[in-house]
Parts: structure tokens; C-alpha cells; sequence
């Protein structure tokens, strides 16, 4: 278990390492904007993202040897989470802007061309202002990542056999390391010890509202799927229905 | 095998 000897600052400097690179739509953007065509943009970009978060979460030091079954059950349940936490890091210098790519960026005014979706564009703007308001670092980001995927399900089966107990235990040692790399970053802003621990709560209760957007457009987007308005495929599909299963 | 633990399993290069 060499994530419980890591010290907080290698962790953090293994989960920096593990940032996947810069992403672009490459596409030609017709505008103004369609129901379809802003869908299908949003829906081709999460893709390619998906794909590149699987890769991230491998170097997440310990993420590996989680059983597969925990593996596969965590990106399930945060991969909306996730790619709307990066939304929020890429446009938090941009107020009243969503950055989805350096070539896909989008105001508050084009999400009416899609049905519902403003209600979510404005949860994700108002999220990232907090971020913006809090002067959110890169370091406190990556931890809040991690912690996101970590604490993503809190399975209420109890492990039945050694394996899966083992693979919980090492989840729970993991989500340790993660807290404690949050802490030690929060410590090295020369605030005092109060303020660093409203700094942590107010962080960690940000978690909470990006739940709730994630299951907000977990449903606009199993929604357009249902109404036909984009063709959801690939990987996306394979989580998205994942979700959607479940839940009904 | 899904995209995703075909994905999960793969080496990294």
C-alpha cells in the first residue's frame, strides 16, 4: 500500500501529473446553434473526455488496485461530475462563459436553443463563480477531482467476500490520502487555522451542489437521448445508461 | 467486453 506511506505532497504531485491534456471539439461550429447541433457538439466533446478519464483515473495513485468491480462502479457513478468540475476549473476566469474546449465555448444565452438546458448552464455558472470567489488553486482542484471519484459511491451492499472488503478498505485509506493532500494544500495558502478550515468546508459542500447539477443533466441528457434530438454513443452511451438503468 | 473495461484494462503505453 504504498499510497499510505505517500506524503501529501507526492500525492498531489502524482494526481498533477495524471491531468489529462487540453481537449479540442475539432469541429466546425455552424452558428447559430441547433437543439441537435449544440447536443451533438456536447455529447462528441464528453466523449473524447470519457475516454481520457479512464486514463487519469489509472494514475490515481492506488485507483488500480481497487477491485475492477470498484473501479468500474466509481467511474459510473462521477464521470458527469468529473467532466463538470473541469468545466468549471476551465471557465472560472471567464464569468458568465462555459468553456467546454478552447474551440467550443458557449454564454449563458445560447444554452435556450436547448430545451432545459439554461437551468443546468446556470447551476454550472453559479458553481463556478464560488470557485472563482474562493480563488480555487490547481492543486486544491485536482484533490477535489480525486475526491470526487472516490467518494462517489458509498456502496450499502457490505462487502460479502475478502476481495471486496480488501478493495473498501483500500477505498477508504485512499480517500484519506486525498483528504489529507486537500488539507496540505489549503495549509500552504498562509491562512490562519480557521480560515483554512472554512476553506475546507466551503470546498467540500461545493461537492454537493456538483452532485446535484451532474444528476440534473444526467436527466436533460438521457432525456434528449429519449426524445431522439442526439444520438448518444460509444463510451458515453455505456455510462450514461448506467446510470439511467439504475435509477428507473 | 465494454468500451470501459476494455478501457480500464488496457496497459498504458
Amino acid at each position: 500500500n504504498h499510497q499510505s506511506t505517500m506524503s501529501p505532497e507526492e500525492f498531489i504531485s502524482r494526481i498533477m501529473e495524471a491531468e489529462p491534456p487540453e481537449i479540442y471539439l475539432m469541429e466546425d461550429l455552424k452558428k447559430p446553434f441547433t437543439e441537435a447541433s449544440m447536443m451533438m457538439s456536447l455529447t462528441n466533446l464528453a466523449d473524447k473526455e470519457l475516454v481520457l478519464m479512464i486514463s487519469w483515473a489509472k494514475k490515481i495513485p492506488g485507483f488500480v488496485e481497487l477491485s475492477l468491480a470498484d473501479q468500474i462502479h466509481l467511474l459510473k457513478c462521477c464521470w458527469l461530475e468529473i467532466l463538470m468540475l473541469g468545466l468549471m476549473w476551465r471557465s472560472v476566469d471567464h464569468p458568465g462563459k462555459l468553456i467546454f474546449s478552447p474551440d467550443f465555448k458557449l454564454s449563458r444565452e445560447e444554452g435556450q436553443c436547448v430545451e432545459g438546458i439554461m437551468e443546468i448552464f446556470d447551476m454550472l455558472l453559479a458553481a463556478t463563480s464560488r470557485f472563482r470567489e474562493l480563488k480555487l488553486q490547481r492543486e486544491e482542484y485536482v484533490c477535489l477531482k480525486a475526491m470526487i471519484l472516490l467518494n462517489s459511491n458509498l456502496s450499502t451492499s457490505s462487502p460479502q467476500t475478502t476481495e471486496e472488503l480488501e478493495s473498501r478498505n483500500k477505498l477508504l485509506r485512499l480517500l484519506d490520502s486525498v483528504i489529507d493532500a486537500l488539507v496540505w494544500a489549503i495549509s500552504k495558502l498562509g491562512l490562519s487555522t480557521q480560515q483554512q478550515t472554512l476553506r475546507l468546508g466551503h470546498l467540500a459542500m461545493l461537492l454537493s451542489h456538483i452532485r446535484h447539477v451532474s444528476n440534473k443533466g444526467m436527466d436533460h441528457l438521457s432525456n434528449m437521448k429519449r426524445k431522439n434530438v442526439v444520438l448518444v454513443y460509444n463510451l458515453l452511451l455505456e455510462m450514461l445508461d448506467a446510470n439511467t438503468s439504475s435509477s428507473s | 467486453h465494454t468500451k470501459l473495461l476494455q478501457l480500464l484494462t488496457t496497459k498504458p503505453e
